[in-house]
């Protein structure tokens, strides 16, 4: 419903980006 | 009647309020449930975080505004609390769905992790209470100037947890995945945060990015350590 535009194409989750998966 | 600034702020309020009037102060029972298929239970460590946060966030908004905001604080953290719980119950669900896993010891007893988050959450709480007209000053969108006086814009919010912009950042897309009913103006302060860190803030002198960058470049022999965070 709003204009953000996802960017980060690589990451699929949160737990990726802090390096927990 | 004619929509005016005052009037979509008091919207946008009452939206934030109701949107978090079921959510409690407290963890959902599916929330507890994650908690309890930990390897680790983070409840304690989360609960003397949030105790210690906010004890700082209180005392930092009203060394800000003034001591008669003091409730004021408490009531802006008590919302940003709830809005934390309810992001985090959302993206554990998607990540259960992705990764098909109910155990997030690792996630859940990541402090960096649950400063980010509660960080955002408080972000979103203060623009949509509009914080800067507390005070004049901060940062200066149309110029690219810093006044000296304190307020609480972003990044004010990574002063007071000593959190680094790197880690905000890695939150914002997640946390506005998980929480589809923030407002377009919300959605577009957020992505006002993140293109300052992306452009500004996380380049500054002592930024961990640096670090980063050079453990990747050092490639092999960073991998022969203990992998660090990439």
């Amino acid at each position: 419903s709003h204009d953000y535009h996802f960017g980060l194409e690589d990451h699929e989750g949160i737990s990726e980006l802090f390096d927990c998966e | 009647p004619p929509q005016t600034p005052i009037k979509a702020a008091m919207a946008s309020i009452q939206q934030l309020r109701g949107d978090l009037v079921s959510s409690g102060d407290q963890p959902s029972t599916t929330l507890a449930t994650y908690f309890k298929n930990c390897t680790i239970d983070p409840t304690q460590g989360m609960l003397k975080r949030l105790e210690m946060l906010g004890q700082t966030f209180s005392q930092r908004f009203s060394q800000a505004v003034g001591p008669r905001f003091i409730i004021i604080g408490k009531q802006r953290f008590t919302l940003g609390v709830r809005l934390y719980y309810k992001v985090m119950e959302e993206m554990l669900k998607s990540e259960e769905k992705r990764l098909s896993v109910q155990n997030f010891s690792k996630l859940l007893n990541d402090s960096t992790f649950h400063t980010s988050l509660l960080a955002c959450a408080l972000e979103v709480v203060m623009a949509t209470y509009g914080e800067s007209s507390f005070k004049a000053g901060g940062y200066n969108q149309a110029n690219g100037s810093e006044t000296a006086e304190t307020d609480l814009c972003f990044p004010w919010i990574l002063d007071v947890f000593s959190l680094a912009a790197f880690d905000f950042y890695k939150v914002i897309e997640s946390f506005i995945k998980a929480e589809p009913t923030l407002s377009k103006d919300i959605v577009k302060h957020l992505e006002t945060c993140e293109n300052l860190i992306m452009e500004k803030i996380a380049w500054r002198t002592g930024s961990v990015l640096f670090e980063l960058l050079k453990q990747e470049h050092e490639g092999g022999a960073a991998e022969q350590a203990e992998a660090p965070a990439s």
